[in-house]
């Protein structure tokens, strides 16, 4: 589902060129569960932003269902992410003043083969699968940083995408919302979605079928979880 | 250092009231080491956010080194704040477009004693202790999520706080950055700072002297760990 040959991505910061991924490449196949782990700044963000269609490399090629994202304009980008791709932001990326119903309602609000009320229930379904039905009229001010983080996962799910892309999903989790909410993506791993989970938890990492480790920008193994 | 009886803290959202703390009592003697923990939404930011003179109790008192922070006006509580606690927050409150010197350098920017080259100094000797020498010239938004969360870190040092209050310091960092952050507050500890350190983390609560949890705004556990 995902093929990616000899991405770079780097950044200019004045007069110095910081190298955030370095000549990655790598295969995803439909329905897999792949944990991201890496140090610090060694470009698990930077990776994830592209593979969500949000950033483009500064060179190599993404191939997402056989579709060069390259030769894409931006238009189809967006189409390709809101039809394929559930994201979760590392900072959440939650509107300020607005409740968490509203917040995942978001990606629906302009589909028109959704009605409202529809719309709505699917964001309350959302919203329970996370443990947070009682928390549904807060705004995002009004909630704990491991409610916002659970906003923001609730809302990737809403248009039931193929592929789900978590930038640390669980980093302000206690144990066991962190597990619960490991649960809810082995769930949606057995209904077939591919999962790309990056976190620094490295007992989280056991639940994988698969595990990249990224270090300054390269991919320094690649194994598969043979006990899964 | 902190004594508070009977802290209460409610919201009100809508028509509900929403009952983070619920009559919170405990005292920090100087120089302790802390950690607290709880499931998300237990009311630890808060908690904190009240330790940390950001916030008042709906009722309760607090006192800091013996005074009383409910009958200060708003100007001596900034105060307090700027002299004696270093904060550093779930969500990070760094400056967007501002680069990590001046994002650490700023509790010093208005104080007469402290030279500009000495505030550098400083800023780039915080900086330097978390590990970000080489990125000091980056804005917020061209660092890593762990980065930033390692800014937020160097800029509570820089006054020299007498006390510490970290709500998740370490919940975007891999593991070995993490316990270089620890190592970092140990040291800070063995100065004779107080800190009080939220975490998620239970294998980082085994470094503290003290552990406290709170859960549905309770402390459910205050217990002392015996081997340190
Ligand atoms: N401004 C607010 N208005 C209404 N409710 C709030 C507000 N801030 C916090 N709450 C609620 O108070 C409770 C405690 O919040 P708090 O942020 O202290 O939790 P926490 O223990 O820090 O959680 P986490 O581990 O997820 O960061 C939560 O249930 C939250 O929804
Ligand atoms: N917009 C940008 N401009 C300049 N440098 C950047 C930018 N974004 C990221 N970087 C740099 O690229 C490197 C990789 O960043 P990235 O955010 O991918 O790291 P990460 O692995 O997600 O780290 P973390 O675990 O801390 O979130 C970092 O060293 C960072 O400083
Ligand atoms: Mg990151
Ligand atoms: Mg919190």
């Amino acid at each position: 589902i995902i093929k990616i040959e000899k991405i770079h991505r780097y950044f200019t910061v004045g007069e110095e060129r910081v190298h955030a991924l370095r000549e990655v490449s790598f295969q995803i196949y439909p329905g897999e569960f792949v944990t991201i782990m890496g140090t610090s700044g060694s470009g698990k963000s930077t990776l994830l932003n592209i593979l969500g269609c949000l950033d483009a490399p500064s060179s190599g090629e993404y191939l997402l269902d056989g579709q060069s994202i390259r030769q894409m304009s931006k238009d189809q980008r967006a189409e390709v992410r809101s039809q394929k791709i559930g994201f979760i932001f590392q900072s959440y990326n939650l509107l300020p003043k607005t409740t968490a119903l509203e917040n995942v309602e978001l990606p629906l609000l302009y589909n028109a083969s959704v009605s409202a009320q529809v719309r709505k229930s699917k964001a309350l379904e959302a919203l329970q699968a996370v443990g947070l039905s009682d928390r549904v009229f807060h705004k995002s001010n009004q909630l704990s940083g491991g409610q916002q983080q659970r906003v923001a996962i609730a809302r990737s799910l809403i248009n039931n995408p193929i592929m789900l892309l978590a930038d640390e999903a669980t980093g302000n989790l206690d144990t066991r919302t962190s597990y619960e909410i490991l649960a809810l993506f082995q769930r949606l791993h057995a209904e077939g979605k591919t999962i790309l989970f990056v976190t620094h938890n490295p007992d989280l990492a056991r639940f994988s079928s698969r595990n990249l480790v990224l270090r300054d920008g390269r991919i320094l193994e690649d194994s598969y979880n043979t006990d899964r």
